[in-house]
């Protein structure tokens, strides 16, 4: 039976206010020792995602002063009851190493990670 | 039976010379669509790993001059003969998402990353 992204996700999800700068989303990241930060806006409802891979460009193009300039908006998102192979097979499509976990209202729950998959071949 | 590091690890490794700029190093990073870059001296041994994450510590703390000032030195390996759960516990263990493959001569030969064990479970 396979796990779904309920029972692997992480359930703490550091999340970031919209409108706020890019080196107010460097500060999280560096602080939470991750690479993935979903953008919520005052209702808390997700409205974007910005990487360390955003910054990193960002700093390449020497371009860095407003969140809502530089986040990903189309966030490719998973739901709590998937399968964990239907989640890799997303991650893999997209080329990207982390799905923010949405109920029905854009609420973030949780996050997944490919780390965190990573870690299922760890343990076998 | 397990696959091995050198079944799964992306061969076409991108690495940086050491010396060059954090800014030299973030377009490498922007240009590649990927995170973790290997830093190498003029004798192509591995001497450090800079990655997109290093890029947003450097931008919360106002300090992105010289690449070998935020480069990690120490750095966690793998071997290209190693079983994938072995190399999976490895990235859990140090909370990093990518081990360069090398030789005996320090020479990086490949790279692996979670994202590549992630699809492992993918193909399930
Ligand atoms: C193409 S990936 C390459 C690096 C690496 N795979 C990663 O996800 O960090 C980097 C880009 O993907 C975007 N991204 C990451 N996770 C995303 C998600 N769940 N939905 C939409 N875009 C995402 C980031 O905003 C960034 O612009
Ligand atoms: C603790 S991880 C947290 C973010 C994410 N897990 C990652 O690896 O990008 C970030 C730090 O780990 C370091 N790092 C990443 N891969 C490494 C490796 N193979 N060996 C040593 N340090 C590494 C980076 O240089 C950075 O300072």
């Amino acid at each position: 039976e396979q796990p779904t992204v309920a029972d692997v996700m992480a359930k703490r999800v550091i999340t970031i206010q919209q409108g706020l700068t890019v080196e107010n989303a460097a500060k999280v990241i560096m602080e939470g020792n991750f690479n993935h930060l979903p953008v919520v806006s005052d209702e808390d409802r997700l409205v974007g995602i910005i990487t360390a891979w955003d910054i990193a460009k960002a700093v390449a193009k020497n371009k860095r002063d407003k969140l809502d300039d530089i986040m990903t908006r189309t966030v490719v998102t998973a739901d709590a009851s998937e399968p964990i192979d239907i989640v890799a097979r997303r991650l893999e499509q997209h080329n990207i190493s982390a799905l923010p976990v949405v109920d029905k209202h854009s609420r973030v729950s949780g996050i997944i990670t490919s780390d965190d998959i990573s870690k299922l071949v760890a343990r076998r």
